[in-house]
Formats: structure tokens, C-alpha cells, sequence
């Protein structure tokens, strides 16, 4: 028997749209510590990795680990149904075939209770190694966002370079080219941790897509290190995070 | 030109 509320349903919509425009469908692995989920875009560019720790949970139930399988429109569909100020609870019983999400009015004069089917989704699970990044750089989310938007209008291929002097964003196409250059603030706004300078190319488009994630977080956390995937973490709350990985562009 | 790799050639599979 799995069991979850949350008192409001706002943070759940935010999660979901978050993940939809990565993923079509994706499975939750529910365990007694919490709910993870991990899977790869159509593409395999990039990795997205959910995790909701049952502290984050008004309510939270699991005696034995269950798979939910979600198709995400068809959640977002659900999601639409409610108020952002309803409590949620999402209830499956051991190896169902559906899941339950009951909204409750936050005067609670009304419930409203929506069956989901379960998919049964054959996913490949990644090992993420504990990556030390050379450069660690935390930033208002919605700076990212609109940094991402503006780099978009240039080229579809963004590099990011980050060294003690800050972190640059460059990108140059037909119409012509752009750099945003971030510097450390003494207010603490944006951090720069640099043990050595590093320049990757990614694709602008993924980036545009993680930023579905800025109204969950204050701050973004983005972490570089030669070669390998980019990390753009939005922490929720204090119980869990999105973490998006994405693979760089390389040199023919 | 900058060839996209695969985010699975980084992660091995469990």
C-alpha cells in the first residue's frame, strides 16, 4: 500500500511541468524513504532525475516499494482538475493496475477523487556517479531562464565557460552572436566556486527545457567538469530536487 | 562542427 499527501497541489503541478516536456511517461519508484524517479529523453541527450524525500510529504505511506508507471499528459490532464491550494493524496495499492489522487478543497468542502491507469514502462536505470565538478555555480533561477531564452534566439549550440573570473554564456549564429558574462556577487546571489576553468558546448534547446523546473527553486544550482554531463539541479524545498544531466557537444 | 553525444555513453546501466 502506498500512500502520499501533499497540502497543496501547486507543487506537484510544478514538478510535472517540469518533467513533461522532457518525457512522455515515466516511472516512480516509491520506497519507505521517499519517491525517485530517472529516465533519459527520446533522444538520450539528456537525464532527468526526480527526488522527493516522505519528509517533503504532509502524509507518507509505503510498506513495500511499488513502480508507478505515469503516462505525464494524462497527469497533467488530472492536475488541471484541481485548485493549486487543494491538498493532494496519491494512493496505489500493491501491484495495482491504477492509482488514485483525491484533491480535497482547502476548506474541505470538497473532494474530488480521479483514477489514473498504470503503465507498465520497461526503463533503464543509470548509475550516476558522484561527479566532483571542477566549477560549481549557484544563481537565481529565473536569471538562468532568461539567459537560456536569450541565447536561444542566437544558436542552438550554447557554450558555457566558467572560470574565477565568472561564468560566460556565448552563443553565435547567423544573425549573429551573444555573451552574458556572470560575476560572483557580494550579496550572494551568484556564487562561483572554481578549482579549475572549464568551456563546454551544449545544446540550447535542452537548457530551455530544464527551465521548466524555475518556479519550483529560488536557485539553480549548475555543476561543470571537463567531459562530462552538465548538471542543473533545482533543489524543492529543503526534501528533494530535479536534476537534469545533459551531455556536451564535442568536436567532430 | 560539435557532434551531440549520448548522455548514456556517461552512466552505466544498473
Amino acid at each position: 500500500m502506498f500512500e502520499a499527501r501533499l497540502a497543496s497541489t501547486l507543487t506537484l503541478k510544478r514538478i510535472v511541468d517540469a518533467l513533461r516536456e522532457i518525457l512522455n511517461q515515466s516511472t516512480l519508484d516509491c520506497s519507505d524513504t521517499g519517491i525517485q524517479m530517472q529516465a533519459m529523453d527520446n533522444s538520450h541527450v539528456s537525464l532527468v532525475s526526480l527526488c522527493l524525500r516522505k519528509e517533503y510529504f504532509e502524509k507518507y505511506k509505503c510498506n513495500r516499494n511499488i513502480s508507478l508507471g505515469l503516462d505525464l499528459k494524462s497527469l497533467t490532464k488530472v492536475l488541471k482538475c484541481a485548485n493549486g491550494d487543494d491538498a493532494v493524496t496519491i494512493k496505489a495499492a500493491d501491484k495495482a493496475d491504477k492509482v488514485e489522487l483525491s484533491f480535497e478543497s482547502a476548506g474541505k468542502e470538497r473532494t474530488a477523487d480521479y483514477e489514473l491507469r498504470l503503465l507498465n514502462l520497461d526503463q533503464e536505470h543509470l548509475a550516476i556517479p558522484e561527479t566532483e565538478y571542477n566549477c560549481v555555480v549557484h544563481m537565481p533561477a529565473t536569471e538562468f531562464a532568461r539567459i537560456c531564452r536569450d541565447m536561444a534566439t542566437f544558436s542552438e549550440s550554447v557554450v558555457i565557460a566558467c572560470s574565477k573570473e565568472g561564468i560566460k554564456f556565448s552563443a553565435s549564429g547567423e544573425m549573429g552572436a551573444a555573451n552574458i558574462k556572470l560575476s560572483e556577487t557580494t550579496k550572494g546571489e551568484v556564487s562561483i566556486q572554481v578549482d579549475e576553468p572549464v568551456a563546454l558546448s551544449f545544446a540550447g534547446r535542452y537548457l530551455s527545457t530544464f527551465t521548466r523546473a524555475t518556479p519550483l527553486a529560488e536557485k539553480v544550482k549548475i555543476g561543470l567538469a571537463p567531459d562530462v554531463p552538465l548538471l542543473v539541479e533545482y533543489p524543492i524545498e529543503d526534501y528533494g530536487y530535479i536534476r537534469y544531466y545533459l551531455a556536451p557537444k564535442v568536436d567532430d | 562542427q560539435a557532434k551531440q553525444t549520448s548522455i548514456a555513453s556517461f552512466f552505466t546501466k544498473v
